[in-house]
């Protein structure tokens, strides 16, 4: 008999935008290029019963339904990135070097719970 | 704020915040080499397309950091082996690199940027200067010989055209050996002044040979591998 709340689009797992700023954060004096990047983030519900869309892995589907039935104990799963991508930067060392760096993970393409 | 930029720059793999010189950073557009924004704006479509961020194909080597290291030797002057010879200082700072980074691949660049004195020049047959490398194997000390020195390490001949021209040279083992504390004594670049080549005429040469030989600009592109950066992990 426990009430759910209609869930909204917005509310349920999924990569949210996030574009970060190097001259934000005051980097912009070191950094050539690139001069800010979408790097994204997950948030959200993952909910019961956790639709296909939500790219679940089978435990999760699990927690989902302990969760129903138990939602003090048992949290629901995490929302989480499933895909990313790398960055690459340019930028001058302390010795006034020109580097080019990759970065693995940097973008999240895609969330999951 | 300090404490978290620390962490987070300690993620990517930087000891602390890069702090160029203010030179650097105003002359920044034309300081960065044409062949590094070539491999940045690549990787930057590249990676839409998945390819992988630590492999250097322009190079055909594992790693995920390309530097180029600045030469940070003294000017060219007479050289003290030969007279119309000229010798320049090179030396690259490997220090640069982290104790974690693997170095994969350090080739030397040498570029010649060559001026005709005169348009008469352009007609005479064509120009050539003798190059010898040399590594410093310590530093030489006031009275002895520099040749004592020093260990042969290329010795060619390069044609001159107007315009830059360029010499490549592998040099990854000594560079590994560079990164170990007071073993960096740098190498000598020898460039011999046409004069000493009989097939120029004597009548179009300036009053000091060494007038004719090109200005020469060095660097050397180090690509290393962060271990921590490349780790491979399971995809789901």
């Amino acid at each position: 008999s426990t009430f759910h709340a209609p869930l909204t689009p917005s509310s349920v797992c999924r990569a949210r935008r996030l574009y970060v700023d190097f001259r934000d954060v005051g980097w912009h004096d070191w950094i050539i290029a690139p001069q800010g990047y979408m790097a994204n983030y997950c948030h959200g519900e993952c909910p019961f019963p956790l639709s296909e869309s939500l790219n679940g892995t089978n435990h999760a589907i699990l927690q989902t339904l302990v969760h129903s039935l138990d939602p003090v104990g048992t949290p629901q799963p995490c929302c989480v990135p499933i895909r990313l991508s790398p960055v690459s930067m340019l930028y001058y060392d302390n010795n006034d070097n020109v580097v080019l760096r990759h970065y693995q993970d940097m973008v999240v393409d895609e969330c999951g719970c | 704020m300090k404490s978290q930029e620390r962490l987070f720059l300690s993620a990517l793999g930087l000891s602390e915040r890069p702090r160029p010189a203010a030179a650097a950073r105003q002359a920044a557009g034309r300081r960065v080499p044409s062949a590094l924004w070539r491999m940045f704006r690549r990787s930057d479509g590249a990676e839409a397309g998945g390819s992988e961020p630590c492999t250097v194909n322009e190079y055909g080597v594992r790693g995920n950091i390309i530097r180029f290291v600045q030469d940070q030797g003294g000017s060219a002057g007479p050289s003290s082996s030969c007279d119309s010879c000229l010798e320049k200082q090179l030396f690259f700072n490997m220090s640069v690199l982290q104790p974690v980074e693997l170095l994969s691949l350090a080739q030397l660049e040498v570029t010649f940027h060559w001026k005709p004195l005169r348009p008469a020049e352009l007609l005479q047959n064509q120009r050539s200067v003798s190059v010898s490398l040399y590594r410093v194997i310590r530093s030489t000390l006031r009275g002895a010989s520099p040749q004592a020195n020093r260990r042969p390490l290329l010795s060619q001949t390069v044609k001159l055209q107007p315009g830059p021209t360029s010499l490549k040279m592998d040099l990854t083992a000594l560079a590994e050996g560079w990164r170990k504390p007071g073993r960096n004594y740098g190498l000598v670049l020898e460039l011999l002044a046409p004069s000493a080549d009989p097939s120029y005429s004597a009548n179009l040469l300036p009053v000091d040979p060494t007038l004719a030989l090109p200005l020469v600009r060095a660097s050397l592109v180090a690509v290393s591998l962060n271990p921590h950066q490349c780790r491979s992990r399971q995809r789901r």
